[in-house]
C-alpha cells in the first residue's frame, strides 16, 4: 500500500527541502522503494539530491500541462531505492496556465495513479505558498508533513496553513490526514528554540514528532556537494535525526 | 523625490521581512518619513512592529482589488517617521482574482501616486513567490534590495530572480534597478558562509552592500515582541548592522 506524503508550509525557509530529501534518502536506505517529487519551481530537491539543470529536460510541468506521463519524467538517483520526479523554473508559469482550466487541482492526482504502485512511498516537496502547486500536492497526499522552524514567525503561519487544510478536507481531499509536525532547526542553545518547541508540543499534543531536527552545519553544507546527509556524513546529528524521522515514519519508533 | 524599494526573493527565508522592517524602522529615526507596505499573505511585516490581526481591518487586499484607497488603509506604528500598510490572509486569494484584469500588475503603483509624497522612503516586503503579488511590487518600486542568505539553496535562486528582473525591466518597468545584494544571516564560525558570501562578492561586486547582516539571536527574538531590532535591543550586532544598511541606501556610507 503505497503512502504518499506532502512536505509542506507556506512560510519560507522552514526546511521543507531538507526534510524531503533526507528523509526519503532515509527511507531509501530502508530498502523502501521511494519517489522524490519536486513540485517547487526553484528546484532545489533536485539539486539536493545531485541532479544538475543541464541533466533536466522533461519535468513535471510538461505532466501537469499533460504533454509528459509522470513514468517518461522519473529519474534515478545515487541511491538504487529513490527515484526522483524534477522540477522547472517553467512552473512559475503554471498557477496562471492552469487557472481557467477545470479540475486544475488534480493534475497531479490523475498521473500518478499510473505508477503508485511501483513505489512503497512519494514524498511531494512544495514551495514555499498556497497556490495551485501546493494544492495539487494536498490533493494527492495520504498526509502532510508540516516542518515547524523553531522560530516566531514560522509558529504565527501555522493558523493560515491550518485553515487551508480544513478547506481541502472539504473539498479537494476529504481523507487527508497530518501526519505530524516537525520541529526542525532547534539550536538548544538558543532560549527561543525551546519556548517554540513547548508551545508546538502544547498545541499539538502527539502529532508532533519524537524526532527533532538539530540546527547542524553539515545539513546545510550537503546540498552543495549534491548529496543527502546520509551519503554526506551519516555520522551527523542531522543525519541521526532523520533516520529517527523514516522509522517513526514507517511505524517503528511510534510517536507518544 | 520619494524612493521605492522592493525587498524580495523567492527563495524562503532569507530575511526579506527581517530586512524590511529593520531598514524602515532604521530610516524612520533618522527622522525619513517611511512607508513600509506587506503584500505578503503571511502579514509578518505587520506583526513584526506590533499590529494584531486584530487590529487590522482594511488592508492592501481592499487596496489591490480597488474596494479601498490605499489612504484609508495606511497605520501608525510606535516610531512617529513610520506608517504600515497592513496585509491579510485574503491577498491569497489575489493571485488568481486578478489574473484575467487587465494590467493587474500595476494596481499598486497606480494607487500608491496618490500618496507618494507624503513619504521619503516606500518599503515593501514581498512573498517567497514570483507571482502577481512581487510582480507588482516589482512594477512600483524605483529599485530592489536582494536579501541573499549565507547558505548554498539561496546562491542558487539567484539566476531565476535576476531573469525575473530582466523580464520585468523589459516589460512592467524598464526603469528598475537593483539597489544591491545584502548579505544576510552571515555566520564568521562557519565555513558555507564564507564561500557564500565569497561567490556573491565575486559576481555581483560593488552592487554587494558593505553592511553585512549577522546572525544574531536577537533578531529572531524581536518579533515575538513586536518590535523592530532597535526599539528591542539597540546596542546588538544586528542593530549596528541595520542601521549601517540605512546609512548606505541614504548616500552616507557609499557602497565601495
Ligand atoms: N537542520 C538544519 N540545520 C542547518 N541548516 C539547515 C537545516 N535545515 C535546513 N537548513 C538550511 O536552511 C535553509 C532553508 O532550508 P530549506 O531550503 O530546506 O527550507 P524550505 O522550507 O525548503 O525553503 P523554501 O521555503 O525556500 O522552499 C537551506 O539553506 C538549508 O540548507
Ligand atoms: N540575521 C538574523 N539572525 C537570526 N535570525 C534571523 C535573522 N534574520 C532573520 N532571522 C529569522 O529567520 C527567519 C527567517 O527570516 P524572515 O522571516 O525575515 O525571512 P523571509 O525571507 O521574510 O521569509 P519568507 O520567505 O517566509 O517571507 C525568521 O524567523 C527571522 O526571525
Ligand atoms: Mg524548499
Ligand atoms: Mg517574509
Amino acid at each position: 500500500m503505497t503512502k504518499t506524503l506532502c512536505i509542506a508550509n507556506q512560510k519560507g525557509g522552514v526546511g521543507k527541502t531538507t526534510t524531503a530529501i533526507n528523509l526519503s534518502a532515509s527511507l531509501a536506505v530502508a530498502e523502501k522503494r521511494t519517489l522524490l517529487i519536486d513540485i517547487d519551481p526553484q528546484g532545489n530537491a533536485c539539486s539536493g539530491v545531485g541532479l544538475t539543470r543541464d541533466q533536466i529536460k522533461d519535468n513535471i510541468y510538461h505532466v501537469l500541462m499533460e504533454e509528459k506521463g509522470i513514468e517518461d519524467v522519473i529519474k534515478n538517483t545515487e541511491l538504487s531505492f529513490l527515484d526522483v520526479v524534477p522540477s522547472s523554473f517553467d512552473l512559475i508559469g503554471a498557477e496562471i496556465e492552469l487557472v481557467n482550466v477545470p479540475s486544475r487541482e488534480f493534475r497531479l492526482f490523475r498521473t500518478l495513479q499510473k505508477i503508485k504502485d511501483k513505489y512503497d512511498y512519494i514524498i511531494i516537496d512544495c514551495p514555499p505558498s498556497l497556490g495551485i502547486l501546493t494544492l495539487n500536492s494536498l490533493a494527492t497526499a495520504d498526509s502532510i508533513l508540516i516542518p515547524v522552524q523553531c522560530e516566531y514567525y514560522a509558529l504565527e503561519g501555522l493558523s493560515s496553513l491550518l485553515k487551508t487544510i480544513r478547506l481541502v478536507k472539504k473539498g479537494l481531499n476529504p481523507g487527508l490526514k497530518i501526519e505530524g509536525f516537525l520541529l526542525t532547526m532547534f539550536d538548544s542553545r538558543n532560549n527561543l528554540s525551546h519556548q517554540v518547541s513547548e508551545e508546538v508540543k502544547k498545541h499539538f499534543k502527539d502529532n508532533v514528532f519524537n524526532a527533532i531536527i538539530p540546527r547542524n552545519v553539515r545539513l546545510g553544507e550537503c546540498p552543495s556537494f549534491g548529496k543527502p546527509i546520509l551519503l554526506y556524513d551519516i555520522s551527523c546529528k542531522g543525519a541521526r535525526s532523520y533516520l529517527q524521522l523514516a522509522q517513526e515514519i514507517m511505524g517503528h519508533g511510534r510517536k507518544k
